[in-house]
């Protein structure tokens, strides 16, 4: 499995070399293996330079470039190995508008193959939605869920 | 796999029945704080077979049955339902031939637990083989939980690599 | 100072009770010690009920709840002892409308006493400021600053 | 005491030199991610006196210093000068008489760091103990940073014990 591992990791990180210039508009990232003689062991770096910026250690990006950087490597794994669905909750809360903007775009394009569950506050990304379950607390203490499906209305 | 439809009752604040018919493509959850969107996602968790309540914001796993509110008593049992198509036919040879696989968790107040593979009665791990088989079991990176997107930066590289070693 | 950390847990508790309920529009909140007997060693335990929800350990609020606790728990600090200022980093990231309307209220009542730097996306928060600055980065990688001074724009 | 002024230089991604004009009353600072906004408040504690550069979200404290983009070359000093009103003229005896305080870091790239008051010479200790005078130093609920409002609630009871004797 040492060889699977290296097979999974070079695929991955191919992906994510092509997904982190999408969501960020261009820039550079890759995933480095923390010690390549050691492949049952070795851990992962992540290298990410958004566009225009100098390369630096990961820790200085802001708070939404960081979530932007996690979401394009849990993205490429999603594309070299799909799972029947994905959950996300709240993931675009440090995002401002044009970066929710792109994250739905690809959001949508993944949904053809798997399903995708995503919790948010955010009306654009109900925008993208083809359903949606309204979750409200009329009676203190006790969840009611409303299901609306928006290709109903819209069609 | 595609989830259809989860049934949830006494499962956190879900009190009476509530039944989630889902479609293909992308279901979005909204409402406000509080009002049991994550609760929605834990339950899912919850019937898949996750054993840790710390894993769903509990200390104990008896913390997810529905505990009462100012109106309603405390309820004696949590169950969630999910069921799921099954286009692949995957698990054994014998769910291959079903087309649907309905699985059902319960836990009662007294510790008692009870699971059941279209409506027969099974152990957690035959559930927990389920959904190994189907490809969702490994949730690392199929289930991102609310403030945890930031994690994967902050956390050391020897942990990241079980993202990798799940999609292996 | 066994005293002094008495006193102001007393005074601060007593703001805490009072703040959760004005933020949670009802309910009721505590910090309580985990040790009476050691006041110099007591870590300090935070009790929270929402309005109509029942009492449970505080893990199991939502993402939003636990911030708004928290937020009434520096609020009652703050007002029990102000500093000259208080700065919040997007602390209404996960807060829906409702509470980001009452949040707001508070940080304009208490912006009387101290100067207070609030960073956020949400346009809602933005309307209570006296001053706004806002940062781009036309050239990637350098930012660049505008100060709006608002009353001079509604007066 | 209140923020009158901050001018930073060659800190972080403020290249050429920035004034920050503050006023009473609520300033809010909006803008898209990662174009700067953090990186103020980040000035606003090194000038204070921050020591540790984790704190700052770097490795090594000459992270702060402008290290370069596409088409600027790396600066090779950073500088923040904070300027606030003092009414009830806190600090040393010899402060007192200023209406105005202000206070200056310096740090260049080979290290070597220079600490100002009223344009003097001083210590980093002087800067340190004028911030813990003017009730601005205890800053454990005075400064919030992005993304720990959650620390809060799940920090042990013993950790959260400080933000009362800050208060005390
Ligand atoms: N066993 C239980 N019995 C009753 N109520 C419960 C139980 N477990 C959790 N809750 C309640 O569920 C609520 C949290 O729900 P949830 O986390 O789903 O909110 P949310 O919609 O995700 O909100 P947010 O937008 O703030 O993340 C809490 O108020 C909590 O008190
Ligand atoms: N020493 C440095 N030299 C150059 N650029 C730097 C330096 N330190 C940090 N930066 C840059 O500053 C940016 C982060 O800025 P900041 O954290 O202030 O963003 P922000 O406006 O708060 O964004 P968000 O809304 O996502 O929180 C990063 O892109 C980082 O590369
Ligand atoms: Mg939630
Ligand atoms: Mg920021």
């Amino acid at each position: 499995t040492r060889k699977r591992f290296r097979e999974a990791f070079d695929q991955i990180n191919e992906q994510f070399k092509q997904v982190f210039p999408r969501l960020f508009v261009g820039g550079e990232a890759e995933l480095r293996l923390t010690d390549e003689a050691d492949l049952l062991e070795s851990g992962i770096d992540i290298i990410a330079q958004p566009p225009g910026k100098k390369l630096q250690n990961v820790g200085l990006l802001s708070g939404g470039e960081k979530a932007l950087t996690a979401v394009a490597l849990i993205f490429a794994i999603f594309l070299i190995k799909p799972s029947p669905f994905c959950i996300l909750d709240e993931v675009d809360a440090p995002l401002d508008d044009a970066n929710i903007g792109r994250f739905n775009e690809m959001v949508k394009e993944m949904s053809g193959e798997s399903q995708f569950v995503i919790i948010t506050h955010n009306t654009r990304t109900m925008e993208i939605a083809d359903t949606l379950f309204g979750v409200t607390m009329e009676e203190p203490g006790v969840s009611s869920l409303v299901a609306v499906r928006l290709d109903d209305l819209s069609s | 796999m595609k989830i259809k439809r989860i049934e949830i009752i006494g499962f956190k604040s879900f009190v009476d029945k509530t039944v989630l018919n889902f479609e293909s493509g992308i279901t979005a959850i909204l409402g406000p704080n509080g009002c049991g969107k994550s609760n929605v996602i834990d339950a899912i968790r919850w019937v898949m077979g996750e054993q840790n309540a710390k894993n769903l914001r509990g200390q104990a796993m008896e913390d997810v049955i529905f505990g009462g509110s100012e109106k309603r008593r405390a309820h004696g049992m949590a169950a969630v339902t999910m069921v799921f198509s099954n286009p692949e036919g995957v698990g054994t040879t014998e769910l291959n031939q079903y087309s649907e696989i309905m699985v059902t968790r319960r836990l009662y107040r007294n510790g008692d637990s009870e699971y059941l593979l279209n409506k027969t009665p099974c152990r957690l791990k035959d559930i927990a083989e389920l959904f190994m088989d189907t490809g969702v079991g490994a949730r690392a990176y199929s289930i991102i939980e609310q403030g945890k997107i930031g994690m994967i930066l902050q956390s050391r590289p020897e942990d990241r690599r079980v993202l990798i070693e799940e999609a292996a």
